[in-house]
């Protein structure tokens, strides 16, 4: 009852992307991760603002647009460049999300509650990854006990927008088809996100 | 949220795949018919797709004016009644580690009635437009999307609203039972004392509004002018590169003495001499 999907489309191999993106922004300068949440985070309540930032460091339109990258002296604007590649591929990721949701990270990066989050979607993505139905699954009550209140409301929100049916006065949800894409991208948008809020 | 569910399932009662939901109300004037959008063709992940994202100009934008405009064919107002209720586990038991024990009923439910039209593009306008010129001085948004190999798109359907709508739903948990848990979203359940927790929601979209569209990809041909308007597969680029014929001729190209290269690029090429480096 599983989709015969390649292998590299497994959850495993979504791991492993990901885990790629992070150990490259984990060997990023301590400032440069620093600056770059900062950046992405000023950025998320605008969808707008987001997809400008996207576009600049996709089509090399730095330098003739009056941007913050074209104002930035030239060895902070090299190491912002050299960044580029995860930053684009975070930019992707945030870039499926909703509105409702990027203002829902944004309070999750304040908080400081993305790794329980990224466990937590972790928890769901890996035991359904392969399954193209409707599925009942429970969620893990010592994952959930990790979120406080109005973070589990936040963390519920956000698989909310997925498509995922779940509901923070419910443990139990249904694994939906049309919620893995999102649910990956937003997989992606913790993990890497994690990675910059160590610094 | 509320309205992507909507025109979720409205796109699921449409039936034809080709149809794509309108996820944000505020957005939705920018998938009208005609409208242009853009999406990356190629993405870092392999796991999540990028949505298309409106350019904010029209295809007549992009070409040469005519004396003839197409005229938006209308098809017969539908009604969709869907009211969905959702029980997502009937019983809910939870015994872990942590104390948990919970026992209710959750249910969710969505209630809304659309009464929408389909806006689209005669297959005689469609061809029309496909012999089109496209104006001489490029639009800077086309070179910015030829910069970032970009596809672009443009919508041929649109379903919108006929009239302002009002979008519901509730979700409630029943529960009963004690509640010796460590979290306190459940803790709060019980503290309510009612033993039902309500919430709903309701969303007032104005006639008009674009709930879901088709799209079909458009793409440059090779003299650089005309326009082709083809499916939706995104098997094809928009920007075509440029092919080898043209880089033979519009490069010098210098190759060393090889023969199997020689073959390759011998017929329809120019040769040239070869020139010490």
């Amino acid at each position: 009852g599983r989709i015969q999907e390649p292998i590299s489309r497994d959850f495993k191999s979504l791991q492993n992307e990901v885990s790629r993106e992070m150990q490259a922004v984990a060997e990023l300068p301590r400032d440069i991760r620093d600056a770059l949440f900062h950046t992405i985070l000023a950025k998320l309540r605008d969808q707008g603002a987001l997809q400008d930032l996207t576009d600049m460091l996709d089509g090399n339109l730095w330098d003739h647009t009056g941007s913050f990258l074209s104002e930035m002296r030239e060895d902070s604007r090299n190491v912002w460049l050299e960044s580029r590649p995860y930053v684009i591929y975070l930019l992707e990721a945030l870039l499926v999300l909703s509105d409702i949701q990027h203002e829902l990270l944004a309070w999750s990066m304040e908080k400081r509650i993305l790794p329980q989050q990224r466990e937590l979607v972790e928890s769901i993505l890996e035991p359904n990854f392969r399954y193209p139905w409707n599925i009942p699954f429970t969620l893990d009550p010592k994952l959930l006990a990790s979120l406080q209140e109005e973070g589990l409301a936040v963390t519920f929100g956000l698989l909310q927008e997925c498509g995922l049916r779940v509901a923070p006065d419910n443990p139990k949800g249904t694994w939906d088809l049309e919620a893995k894409k999102p649910l990956s991208a937003l997989y992606g948008s913790l993990s890497v996100l994690q990675q910059l809020a160590e610094a | 949220s509320l309205f992507e569910r909507t025109s979720k399932n409205l796109v699921k009662e449409l039936g034809g795949k080709d149809f794509r939901p309108v996820q944000n109300p505020l957005s939705a004037h920018k998938f009208c018919q005609l409208k242009l959008l853009r999406k990356k063709r190629r993405t870092l992940s392999q796991f999540w797709e990028q949505p298309d994202v409106p350019v904010d100009h029209t295809l007549m934008d992009i070409l040469e004016p005519s004396p003839s405009v197409p005229e938006p064919v209308l098809t017969e107002k539908f009604v969709l009644i869907d009211k969905t209720v959702w029980k997502g586990a009937a019983e809910v038991d939870v015994t872990a580690g942590l104390e948990v024990s919970v026992s209710g009923k959750a249910t969710q439910s969505c209630e809304c009635s659309l009464e929408v039209q389909s806006v689209t593009i005669s297959p005689w306008d469609l061809e029309d437009l496909q012999k089109r010129k496209v104006l001489d001085q490029e639009p800077s948004f086309l070179k910015e999307c030829r910069t970032r190999g970009d596809n672009l798109y443009v919508v041929t359907e649109a379903v919108k609203l006929t009239n302002g709508t009002v979008l519901q739903d509730s979700s409630s948990v029943a529960a009963t039972g004690t509640f010796s848990v460590p979290w306190s979203f459940y803790a709060k359940s019980t503290a309510e004392g009612s033993g039902l927790k309500v919430r709903e929601r309701t969303m007032t979209v104005p006639q008009g509004t674009v709930m879901a569209y088709k799209k079909k990809q458009l793409v440059f041909r090779e003299d650089g002018r005309a326009i082709l308007l083809i499916s939706d597969d995104d098997k094809q680029k928009t920007f075509p590169e440029m092919k080898m014929q043209e880089l033979r001729t519009s490069v010098e190209i210098l190759f060393i003495s090889d023969d199997n290269k020689q073959k390759a690029f011998s017929e329809g090429t120019k040769r040239r001499p070869i020139l010490p480096i």
